[in-house]
Protein backbone atom coordinates (compact mmCIF):
# COMPACT_ATOMS: atom_id res chain seq x y z
CA UNK A 1 0.00 0.00 0.00
CA UNK A 2 1.44 3.50 -0.55
CA UNK A 3 0.08 6.74 -0.35
CA UNK A 4 -1.04 6.88 -4.11
CA UNK A 5 -3.66 4.22 -4.03
CA UNK A 6 -4.83 5.19 -0.53
CA UNK A 7 -5.59 8.49 -1.46
CA UNK A 8 -7.07 7.15 -4.71
CA UNK A 9 -9.41 4.75 -2.63
CA UNK A 10 -10.73 7.62 -0.67
CA UNK A 11 -11.23 9.36 -3.37
CA UNK A 12 -13.09 7.01 -5.15
CA UNK A 13 -15.12 6.22 -1.69
CA UNK A 14 -15.81 9.99 -1.41
CA UNK A 15 -17.13 9.94 -5.44
CA UNK A 16 -19.67 7.10 -4.41
CA UNK A 17 -20.86 8.53 -0.94
CA UNK A 18 -21.28 12.46 -2.37
CA UNK A 19 -23.78 10.54 -5.16
CA UNK A 20 -25.39 8.37 -2.70
CA UNK A 21 -25.95 11.22 0.09
CA UNK A 22 -27.03 13.40 -3.06
CA UNK A 23 -29.77 10.97 -4.22
CA UNK A 24 -31.00 10.37 -0.89
CA UNK A 25 -31.29 14.18 0.75
CA UNK A 26 -32.44 14.98 -2.70
CA UNK A 27 -35.01 12.25 -2.97
CA UNK A 28 -33.81 12.47 -6.44
CA UNK A 29 -31.80 11.25 -9.35
CA UNK A 30 -32.31 14.12 -11.94
CA UNK A 31 -29.27 15.26 -13.91
CA UNK A 32 -27.96 10.99 -13.04
CA UNK A 33 -27.63 8.21 -15.57
CA UNK A 34 -28.65 5.25 -13.91
CA UNK A 35 -26.73 3.37 -17.01
CA UNK A 36 -23.48 4.31 -14.94
CA UNK A 37 -24.48 3.22 -11.77
CA UNK A 38 -25.50 -0.05 -13.32
CA UNK A 39 -22.23 -0.42 -14.95
CA UNK A 40 -20.33 0.40 -12.11
CA UNK A 41 -22.26 -2.17 -10.00
CA UNK A 42 -21.44 -4.50 -12.88
CA UNK A 43 -17.81 -3.49 -12.36
CA UNK A 44 -17.33 -4.18 -8.66
CA UNK A 45 -19.62 -7.66 -9.25
CA UNK A 46 -16.97 -9.01 -11.77
CA UNK A 47 -13.65 -7.88 -9.93
CA UNK A 48 -14.37 -9.04 -6.35
CA UNK A 49 -15.53 -12.30 -7.05
CA UNK A 50 -12.60 -13.52 -5.37
CA UNK A 51 -14.04 -11.51 -2.05
CA UNK A 52 -14.37 -15.16 -0.39
CA UNK A 53 -11.73 -16.77 -2.15
CA UNK A 54 -8.76 -14.85 -1.64
CA UNK A 55 -7.76 -12.64 1.48
CA UNK A 56 -5.22 -9.85 0.97
CA UNK A 57 -6.14 -7.80 3.97
CA UNK A 58 -8.91 -6.36 6.25
CA UNK A 59 -9.04 -3.16 4.76
CA UNK A 60 -9.01 -5.31 1.63
CA UNK A 61 -11.96 -7.23 1.88
CA UNK A 62 -14.02 -4.21 3.67
CA UNK A 63 -13.03 -1.59 1.38
CA UNK A 64 -14.45 -4.30 -1.58
CA UNK A 65 -17.69 -4.73 0.65
CA UNK A 66 -18.01 -1.15 0.95
CA UNK A 67 -17.59 -0.09 -2.53
CA UNK A 68 -20.12 -3.29 -3.55
CA UNK A 69 -23.08 -2.48 -1.08
CA UNK A 70 -22.72 1.69 -1.92
CA UNK A 71 -23.22 1.11 -5.49
CA UNK A 72 -25.83 -1.60 -5.23
CA UNK A 73 -27.70 0.90 -2.76
CA UNK A 74 -27.53 3.65 -5.75
CA UNK A 75 -29.02 1.13 -8.44
CA UNK A 76 -31.68 0.51 -6.14
CA UNK A 77 -32.18 4.32 -5.36
CA UNK A 78 -31.99 5.24 -8.89
CA UNK A 79 -34.57 2.38 -10.71
CA UNK A 80 -36.73 1.29 -7.33
CA UNK A 81 -36.92 4.32 -4.54
CA UNK A 82 -37.27 7.02 -7.07
CA UNK A 83 -37.37 5.50 -10.08
CA UNK A 84 -40.40 8.25 -11.02
CA UNK A 85 -37.35 10.63 -10.86
CA UNK A 86 -35.16 8.85 -13.17
CA UNK A 87 -34.28 10.97 -16.27
CA UNK A 88 -34.93 7.91 -19.06
CA UNK A 89 -35.12 10.05 -21.85
CA UNK A 90 -32.00 11.62 -20.78
CA UNK A 91 -30.22 8.57 -19.97
CA UNK A 92 -29.77 6.63 -23.85
CA UNK A 93 -26.21 6.03 -24.06
CA UNK A 94 -26.55 2.48 -26.19
CA UNK A 95 -24.58 0.25 -23.34
CA UNK A 96 -24.53 -2.19 -25.85
CA UNK A 97 -21.83 -0.11 -27.24
CA UNK A 98 -19.19 -0.39 -24.58
CA UNK A 99 -20.03 -4.10 -23.20
CA UNK A 100 -19.38 -5.87 -26.84
CA UNK A 101 -16.44 -4.60 -27.21
CA UNK A 102 -15.42 -4.87 -23.61
CA UNK A 103 -16.51 -8.70 -23.09
CA UNK A 104 -14.61 -9.29 -26.51
CA UNK A 105 -11.44 -7.26 -25.42
CA UNK A 106 -11.49 -9.26 -21.88
CA UNK A 107 -11.29 -12.73 -24.27
CA UNK A 108 -8.64 -11.64 -26.53
CA UNK A 109 -6.61 -10.06 -23.91
CA UNK A 110 -5.91 -11.71 -20.45
CA UNK A 111 -3.77 -13.21 -17.78
CA UNK A 112 -5.33 -16.25 -18.02
CA UNK A 113 -7.84 -17.66 -19.76
CA UNK A 114 -9.97 -18.44 -16.34
CA UNK A 115 -13.24 -17.27 -15.65
CA UNK A 116 -12.26 -15.08 -12.67
CA UNK A 117 -9.41 -13.82 -14.72
CA UNK A 118 -11.74 -12.99 -17.70
CA UNK A 119 -14.08 -11.56 -15.63
CA UNK A 120 -11.30 -9.56 -13.48
CA UNK A 121 -10.10 -7.94 -17.10
CA UNK A 122 -13.67 -7.96 -17.79
CA UNK A 123 -14.18 -5.55 -15.13
CA UNK A 124 -10.99 -3.50 -15.86
CA UNK A 125 -11.65 -2.63 -19.32
CA UNK A 126 -15.77 -2.14 -18.63
CA UNK A 127 -14.42 0.36 -15.73
CA UNK A 128 -12.52 2.74 -18.22
CA UNK A 129 -15.65 3.21 -19.93
CA UNK A 130 -18.40 2.69 -17.70
CA UNK A 131 -18.63 7.03 -17.35
CA UNK A 132 -19.76 7.32 -20.66
CA UNK A 133 -23.05 7.49 -20.12
CA UNK A 134 -23.41 10.16 -17.38
CA UNK A 135 -20.56 12.11 -19.64
CA UNK A 136 -22.95 11.55 -22.35
CA UNK A 137 -26.23 12.71 -20.64
CA UNK A 138 -24.50 15.89 -19.44
CA UNK A 139 -23.72 16.98 -23.19
CA UNK A 140 -27.29 16.03 -24.12
CA UNK A 141 -28.98 17.77 -21.01
CA UNK A 142 -25.98 20.82 -21.88
CA UNK A 143 -25.74 21.09 -17.79
CA UNK A 144 -24.75 19.25 -14.60
CA UNK A 145 -25.45 19.99 -10.85
CA UNK A 146 -22.37 21.21 -9.11
CA UNK A 147 -22.62 18.26 -6.86
CA UNK A 148 -22.26 15.38 -9.72
CA UNK A 149 -19.25 17.83 -11.19
CA UNK A 150 -17.93 16.95 -7.52
CA UNK A 151 -18.91 13.69 -7.72
CA UNK A 152 -17.57 13.04 -11.17
CA UNK A 153 -14.28 15.00 -10.15
CA UNK A 154 -13.78 12.70 -7.31
CA UNK A 155 -13.98 9.51 -9.29
CA UNK A 156 -11.91 10.56 -12.35
CA UNK A 157 -9.19 12.01 -9.20
CA UNK A 158 -9.09 8.50 -8.22
CA UNK A 159 -8.01 6.76 -11.06
CA UNK A 160 -5.59 8.95 -11.66
CA UNK A 161 -4.21 8.80 -8.47
CA UNK A 162 -3.78 5.19 -9.27
CA UNK A 163 -1.30 5.89 -12.04
CA UNK A 164 0.37 7.36 -9.45
CA UNK A 165 0.41 4.36 -7.28
CA UNK A 166 1.09 2.45 -10.38
CA UNK A 167 4.65 4.72 -11.43
CA UNK A 168 5.28 4.51 -7.64
CA UNK A 169 4.48 0.13 -7.36
CA UNK A 170 6.54 -0.17 -10.38
CA UNK A 171 10.07 2.02 -9.15
CA UNK A 172 9.89 0.30 -5.52
CA UNK A 173 8.63 -3.34 -6.52
CA UNK A 174 9.00 -3.63 -9.59
CA UNK A 175 5.33 -4.23 -10.37
CA UNK A 176 3.79 -3.94 -13.19
CA UNK A 177 0.21 -4.65 -14.35
CA UNK A 178 -0.20 -4.19 -17.80
CA UNK A 179 -3.96 -5.02 -18.22
CA UNK A 180 -4.80 -2.54 -15.32
CA UNK A 181 -2.04 0.80 -16.46
CA UNK A 182 -3.19 0.81 -20.12
CA UNK A 183 -6.75 0.64 -18.97
CA UNK A 184 -6.32 3.67 -15.90
CA UNK A 185 -5.06 5.83 -18.62
CA UNK A 186 -7.31 5.56 -21.41
CA UNK A 187 -9.86 6.09 -18.38
CA UNK A 188 -8.38 8.96 -16.46
CA UNK A 189 -8.13 10.29 -20.86
CA UNK A 190 -11.82 10.87 -20.79
CA UNK A 191 -12.02 12.84 -17.33
CA UNK A 192 -9.55 15.36 -19.03
CA UNK A 193 -12.41 17.10 -20.82
CA UNK A 194 -14.47 16.91 -18.17
CA UNK A 195 -11.64 18.19 -15.84
CA UNK A 196 -11.28 21.09 -17.56
CA UNK A 197 -14.50 22.31 -17.38
CA UNK A 198 -14.79 21.55 -13.91
CA UNK A 199 -11.97 23.53 -13.18
CA UNK A 200 -12.88 26.42 -15.56
CA UNK A 201 -16.52 26.93 -14.04
CA UNK A 202 -17.30 25.15 -11.38
CA UNK A 203 -14.15 25.86 -9.11
CA UNK A 204 -15.03 29.49 -9.85
CA UNK A 205 -17.93 29.15 -8.25
CA UNK A 206 -20.69 28.52 -10.26
CA UNK A 207 -23.82 27.06 -9.46
CA UNK A 208 -23.71 24.23 -11.97
CA UNK A 209 -21.63 23.57 -14.85
CA UNK A 210 -23.24 24.84 -18.36
CA UNK A 211 -21.40 23.12 -21.24
CA UNK A 212 -20.20 25.60 -24.31
CA UNK B 1 8.01 -6.25 -14.04
CA UNK B 2 5.04 -8.88 -13.11
CA UNK B 3 1.51 -8.23 -13.43
CA UNK B 4 -0.08 -9.28 -10.07
CA UNK B 5 -1.50 -12.39 -8.88
CA UNK B 6 -3.75 -12.26 -6.76
CA UNK B 7 -4.79 -8.99 -7.69
CA UNK B 8 -4.26 -6.91 -4.41
CA UNK B 9 -5.71 -3.90 -5.64
CA UNK B 10 -9.37 -2.35 -5.40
Amino acid sequence: MNVFRLAGDVSHLVAIIILLVKIWRSKSCAGISGKSQVLFALVFTTRYLDLFTVFISAYNTIMKVVFLAMSYATVYLIYMRFRNMYDSENDTFRVEFLLVPVIGLSFLENYAFTPLEILWTFSIFLEAVAIMPQLFMITKTGEAESITTHYLFFLGLYRALYIANWVWRYHTEEFFDQIAVVSGVVQTIFYCDFFYLYVTRVLRGKAKMILP
Amino acid sequence: PSQNSPHDEL
